[in-house]
């Protein structure tokens, strides 16, 4: 099984 | 007010096509070094960033930041309607409800102007680090539109594994399985028709085939496109739009649960 994470996971708000 | 006008229009007609089934809608941030988008997809899966530099413009005017809220899908509406000769103009005044879209044709002989009809989008700005990756792959972007085309006929993810045997492109489904294989290769004469592959350690990520497909939407806009893998990380799907500036689509890797 995979799953998908959202994008914004990845990024810091700036 | 903001003003920029660029005489090889269907670049943005180009653009709008490439980006407006993957975002709905987003902000045009302008200021005076240009334009710029950041847009998660509706399932906030992939970005797209949109960098468009003030000095590719025939002429740039912007005298206060201004974020326009943009329906990609009203805009690309208007954009069907200028002809892919034409020099387009957008224009703002400062708090301005609408952008005005002028088109006007080689000849001078056919000018027509569209109001496009702004919106207040709330949108959240993602810092995205410059970085180093495992692996760049630089390819013809005909070439990766057929790859991610012909696996999406067979599979729902993707493996991509770079090592230095080349870049590996793997799917399985119903049908069976499939691996197209790259490598580095500049023997064709054409700059725009090889293949480098630049590896600082083999990396293996998997992927949804459906976004990557998506961003081959972009293809018209540039002879190659660039993929950037690293361990654990969003791939970048990255077009050089001439002198102009650079889109680029991340996408989340899938994990195993």
């Amino acid at each position: 099984q995979t799953k998908q994470r959202s994008i914004s996971a990845f990024f810091k708000t700036s | 007010m903001f003003e920029a006008r660029i005489t090889q229009g269907s670049v943005l007609k180009k653009l709008v096509e490439a980006l407006k089934e993957l975002v709905t809608e987003g902000n045009f941030d302008v200021s005076n070094t240009g334009l710029s988008l950041q847009a998660m997809d509706s399932s906030h899966v992939c970005l797209v960033s949109l960098t468009l530099r003030e000095d590719g413009f025939d002429h740039f005017r912007c005298d206060r930041n201004m974020a326009m809220g943009i329906h990609f899908g009203n805009l690309s509406k208007i954009l069907k309607c200028a002809g892919n000769e034409d020099t387009i103009t957008l224009k703002a005044e400062d708090n301005a409800d609408q952008l005005t879209l002028m088109f006007e044709a080689p000849s001078q002989d056919r000018i027509s102007d569209f109001d496009l009809k702004l919106m207040s989008i709330e949108s959240e700005h993602l810092g995205i680090p410059d970085q180093d990756y495992s692996a760049e792959v630089k390819l013809p972007s005909s070439e990766y539109q057929r790859i991610v085309r012909d696996l999406t006929s067979i599979g729902d993810t993707v493996l991509i594994s770079a090592t230095k045997e080349g870049i590996k492109f793997s799917t399985s489904g119903d049908v069976g399985t499939a691996n197209i294989t790259l490598r580095h290769n500049t023997t064709p004469e054409k700059p725009e028709e090889q293949t480098f592959i630049d590896l600082k350690e083999p990396v293996a990520l998997t992927f949804a085939l459906r976004y990557l497909n998506n961003f081959s939407k972009a293809t018209p806009l540039a002879p190659q496109v660039k993929l950037s893998l690293t361990k654990d990380l969003p791939i970048v799907v990255e077009y050089q739009v001439g002198e102009l500036g650079s889109v680029r689509f991340y996408l989340a890797p899938k994990i195993d649960d």
